[in-house]
């Protein structure tokens, strides 16, 4: 399945 | 001193329409040059950025920065106490602790004001590098909205896959699975209704269906929606003003 990741991988301070 | 006038309350409306139901407390920026503002949700997947250019206004004065803390819920109440074709202004001192709200209506010489209390959100502001995209599409807004609103009936994600020249949007659910594809062209005669594609590098892409259907929500900014995607960033999802914009960033879902 697929898992629903943050903005923080690709984001710093989020 | 900040004096921000719309010759429409409508467009104002719209804007906080385009953006209230994913996020709550938002900073409104204003400076010299116009206002700009940043959230992101409470699960941390979707980021909104506006921006509102000075050309969006009827007129603009802000001689002073100033941080507007508003709690969207509590701004939406008083949006809808104006006519949407009632002038508004929005108008704060330099250190405000509320921010007033003025309709007029020209026709009429009725003119209604509202005092909204400030809040004191306390919020990183993110400065977003301009980031390399696979693929750049733009379509008609209310194509997309119907896609994201259609296939959402039917999964939690939605998978958007474009190659050269066919864009695939794909739901895969419970009750059944649905697909929408779609090939770039030129309309002449109505060039908003477009679909124009720009690829480097094909992308198989899923997203959150709730996300989408946030995202959506800014079409009654602009006839168009520009889409950005990449394998390596979250997707931006921009629907542009006269001046400015509101940018959606989504993180996508990716295999465990």
């Amino acid at each position: 399945g697929k898992r629903q990741v943050t903005l923080a991988r690709f984001f710093s301070q989020v | 001193m900040l004096e921000a006038k719309f010759e429409e309350a409508s467009l104002f409306k719209r804007i906080i329409d385009g953006f209230k139901d994913c996020v709550q407390l938002v900073n409104f920026q204003c400076k010299e040059d116009g206002i700009i503002a940043q959230a992101v949700d409470d699960s941390r997947v979707l980021l909104v950025s506006l921006e509102i250019g000075i050309e969006a206004f009827q007129n603009y004065r802000c001689d002073h920065p100033v941080t507007l803390g508003i709690d969207l819920t509590s701004l939406s109440k008083i949006l809808r106490c104006g006519n949407n074709t009632d002038n508004l202004t929005l108008i704060a001192d330099d250190t405000p602790d509320s921010v007033l709200l003025l309709f007029e209506d020209t026709k009429k010489d009725r003119i209604a004001e509202y005092s909204l209390k400030l809040m004191d959100i306390d919020a990183e502001f993110l400065k977003i590098e301009d980031l390399a995209y696979d693929c750049t599409l733009k379509m008609p807004s209310p194509e997309f909205s119907k896609i994201v609103r259609d296939l959402s009936q039917l999964s939690d994600s939605i998978n958007i896959m474009i190659t050269k020249e066919t864009i695939k949007f794909v739901a895969d659910g419970d009750i059944g699975s649905g697909s929408v594809i779609l090939k770039p062209f030129v309309n002449m005669d109505k060039p908003q209704e477009s679909i124009n594609l720009n690829m480097d590098q094909p992308v198989d892409l899923t997203f959150g269906s709730k996300y989408l259907l946030d995202i959506v929500k800014g079409s009654a900014l602009s006839d168009n929606v520009g889409v950005r995607l990449s394998s390596e960033a979250p997707a931006l999802f921009q629907f542009d003003l006269k001046s400015g914009y509101l940018q959606f960033f989504l993180a996508p879902k990716f295999n465990d």
